[in-house]
């Protein structure tokens, strides 16, 4: 995956961080400080599609660009700017009874970004 | 973009503008936040926990455990820590009342309780609590005994217990009743119950969404 830079358009990983004191959310989870929530944004041509991130090398690259040329029509917009790699939160935080509840959310931070 | 067929923003669109975008994003977040501990809002705390309770309680957990591990599969667990608000108490026994949300986790399936209470005994002593788990019928106006476990206890420090599937499913049903009763009453004084930092507490691992399984029978 990669990170997005300055004005990049290509599909990349977009780092976004919420803070919970921030958003007045510090009282009810006690960790972590914040969620690193992060998304996907970017174009995908077609070269770069169907594969699990950015372009792995210059070959694939120019294979890729030989299919699209070769296929017929092909200006549609199928391929999306995914997340290719996610991991859990871990959250602990009091509940309405004041509980104390630990768990892992599964999927909520995205790792890596790429073009399906 | 499943209603009009066409490419994902993502894709084709401009390149997203973080700043302008910030309040969507940390809305996005909250309401993902929200729907994955299956919470409508933010819980208000209507009784807090004071942080020598909370850290005391933390750092016995992260102690070894001893128990054999369950089971693990994919499905989202948590873990619970109820902390005892005690009810009607005698000579020699107390009540301890333990808070469960049953909503937590959208129809929980507690799959394991631990009982965690202090004693402070004189050095040299040995004593026998003998923890009753109470719960209430249906139709029923009184708590009923299901079971009871006599626990010797020889020193001073925190003891643990592992409840049954009785004790499991009143904490699956949002409320727990549990009896300590000490055959002294100088073994009673022993058994901290209101300290800031010794509160007796329940650690319940719970799967989520228990209430949507269907079992065979």
């Amino acid at each position: 995956g990669v990170n997005c830079q300055g004005g990049s358009k290509m599909c990349c990983r977009q780092e976004f961080f919420v803070d919970f004191r921030e958003i007045g959310w510090h009282d009810w989870i006690i960790q972590p400080e914040g969620y690193a929530m992060n998304f996907c944004t970017g174009q995908c041509p077609l070269h770069v599609a169907g594969m699990p991130g950015i372009s792995a090398s210059f070959h694939t690259a120019v294979l890729n660009l030989l299919k699209v040329n070769t296929a017929a029509g092909s200006t549609g917009g199928g391929s999306c700017c995914v997340p290719t790699v996610r991991r859990p939160l871990s959250l602990l935080y009091y509940d309405r009874d004041s509980n104390i509840v630990k768990t892992d959310i599964p999927d909520m931070v995205v790792e890596a970004c790429g073009c399906s | 973009n499943l209603k009009t067929g066409g490419p994902c923003p993502a894709c084709w669109g401009a390149a997203f503008d973080l700043e302008s975008q910030r309040e969507l994003l940390l809305d996005l977040a909250k309401k993902s936040i929200l729907n994955k501990l299956h919470l409508r809002q933010r819980p208000t705390l209507s009784r807090p926990v004071s942080r020598a309770a909370l850290k005391t309680a933390l750092w016995r957990l992260r102690a070894p455990r001893q128990e054999t591990p369950l089971e693990h599969d994919q499905t989202q667990e948590y873990e619970i820590i109820s902390f005892a608000e005690t009810g009607l108490s005698s000579i020699n026994q107390t009540r301890l009342d333990f808070h469960f949300s049953a909503r937590t986790a959208g129809g929980m399936e507690v799959r394991q309780a631990r009982l965690m209470f202090f004693m402070q005994l004189p050095s040299n002593t040995t004593e026998t609590v003998n923890i009753r788990v109470l719960v209430l019928r249906p139709y029923a106006t009184n708590l009923t005994l299901t079971s009871q476990y006599p626990l010797q206890v020889d020193a001073s420090g925190w003891h643990q217990l592992l409840l049954g599937p009785e004790a499991q499913l009143a904490c699956s049903q949002g409320h727990l009743t549990l009896e300590l009763v000490t055959k002294s009453q100088v073994a009673h004084s022993s058994v901290i119950l209101d300290g800031f930092s010794h509160r007796p507490f329940v650690a319940a691992r719970v799967r989520a969404g228990g209430k949507h399984r269907v079992r065979r029978r």
